[in-house]
């Protein structure tokens, strides 16, 4: 079963198409596994991405050095996976 | 024993439980609720949906649906409280008895069974189909790029690593092609409602093209009143608009097709949230979430009764 220990979910806010096309860039490296929730359009929409934990250090560094804003949307998307399997498993025993 | 009134609305479920429950609702009213299969999935699972009928052959209907992108498991989780709604509510909720006394309503609660299936057993994370594409190690189709309408233009992706990948032609995938197939041979369907998730937002045609579709102004100003109807539940912001200009070019699109067949009254909804949890949506928002959404969709149904073409 596939780990999501360590994945964030950055929420990124480009300030322009050319940050856009930044982060577009990021979407065509494969390596990086990137999952995009919401994907890079246009400035008005914020987007979102799922980053393993391997590339975590990798993007937020990419990010900074091109001044582009995130914030972390979700710190580790395990936990709310956990979280949510024992809410069913609960779920299971009421 | 599991009944109609112990199941727990208000926590996420298995495809298992699932499909369980839609037998437990036919079985509940059999003179009003009747479980389809429409085909087989790409792993071989039955594909099911349920009919709301209070009689008449071929009655103009109504079709919504939701797992189609098996992820967003709210809006799985939503399609199957409006089952309940639609049980309850006939002979009892005026609009809903009026809706059925005159249309069918066709619910698909899994749209994408073995993606879903998928989410409970080995990626909580995966949104496509679950077919072998030949040459790539990479599986899936997204079963919202695999439709005939604007198949393969700008949009999508040919790359079947790509989770907007289209597919390798049009309605390959026999998730899709079983309502393709259902949708033709009922012919008669008037509004078409498929149900995603996140970014709280109210879509209709186009979205591979920038052409305005012919009923523009009629879906926008239905939209701004099913949005208001949504909001004024728990003031969740809505907005609406055509996919193309709301959002971004998508092809392959699953309500551009039905538009094309001439539903006329064809949505896409982005269920809650906005972005705090996005896929991740807590349980505890299953209940709110689809009593909103319900609210909009019963506008569209009234209207959909109310302006027979």
């Amino acid at each position: 079963t596939e780990n999501f220990v360590g994945h964030q979910v950055l929420r990124i806010s480009a300030a322009d198409e050319a940050q856009v096309d930044k982060v577009k860039d990021l979407e065509e490296l494969e390596d990086l596994q990137l999952d995009f929730w919401r994907a890079p359009v246009h400035p008005e929409l914020p987007i979102d991405v799922r980053v393993p934990f391997a590339s975590l250090q990798g993007v937020k560094v990419y990010l900074e050095s091109h001044d582009i804003d995130y914030s972390i949307m979700i710190e580790d998307l395990q936990e709310l996976v956990d979280e949510e399997q024992l809410h069913m498993s609960r779920r299971h025993f009421m | 024993p599991l009944s109609i009134e112990t199941f727990n609305y208000a926590s996420y479920h298995n495809l298992d439980e699932i499909y369980d429950f839609m037998d437990l609702l036919a079985a509940e009213k059999p003179s009003l609720v009747s479980k389809i299969q429409i085909g087989r999935s790409y792993e071989g699972r039955p594909i099911n949906i349920l009919k709301f009928s209070t009689g008449g052959v071929k009655r103009p209907a109504i079709w919504i649906d939701t797992g189609i992108h098996s992820r967003e498991w709210v809006t799985q989780a939503s399609g199957i409280v409006f089952a309940k709604k639609l049980l309850d509510g006939y002979g009892k909720d005026a609009s809903v008895t009026s809706i059925l006394d005159h249309f069918d309503i066709f619910l698909e609660i899994v749209t994408n069974p073995d993606g879903f299936a998928f989410t409970h057993s080995k990626n909580r994370m995966w949104r496509k189909t679950r077919s072998i594409n030949s040459g790539s190690s990479c599986v899936g189709v997204d079963p919202n790029r695999n439709w005939d309408a604007g198949f393969g233009v700008a949009g999508s992706s040919g790359n079947p690593c790509s989770e907007t990948y289209r597919g390798p032609r049009a309605n390959s995938e026999p998730e899709v092609k079983a309502i393709v197939d259902f949708v033709k041979s009922h012919g008669n369907i008037k509004a078409f409602v498929s149900i995603h998730s996140y970014s709280q937002l109210l879509l209709y045609p186009f979205g591979y093209t920038s052409k305005k579709a012919a009923d523009a102004q009629e879906l926008d100003a239905l939209a701004k009143k099913a949005v208001d109807a949504l909001s004024s539940l728990h003031g969740t912001q809505y907005k609406y608009g055509s996919i193309i200009t709301t959002i971004y070019q998508a092809s392959g699109g699953t309500i551009d097709w039905t538009y094309e067949q001439g539903i006329k009254y064809s949505y896409t909804f982005e269920l809650r949230d906005t972005g705090r949890y996005g896929f991740m949506l807590p349980a505890s928002q299953i209940i709110p979430t689809a009593e909103e959404t319900w609210l909009a969709l019963k506008v569209i149904m009234e209207h959909t009764r109310d302006h027979p073409y």
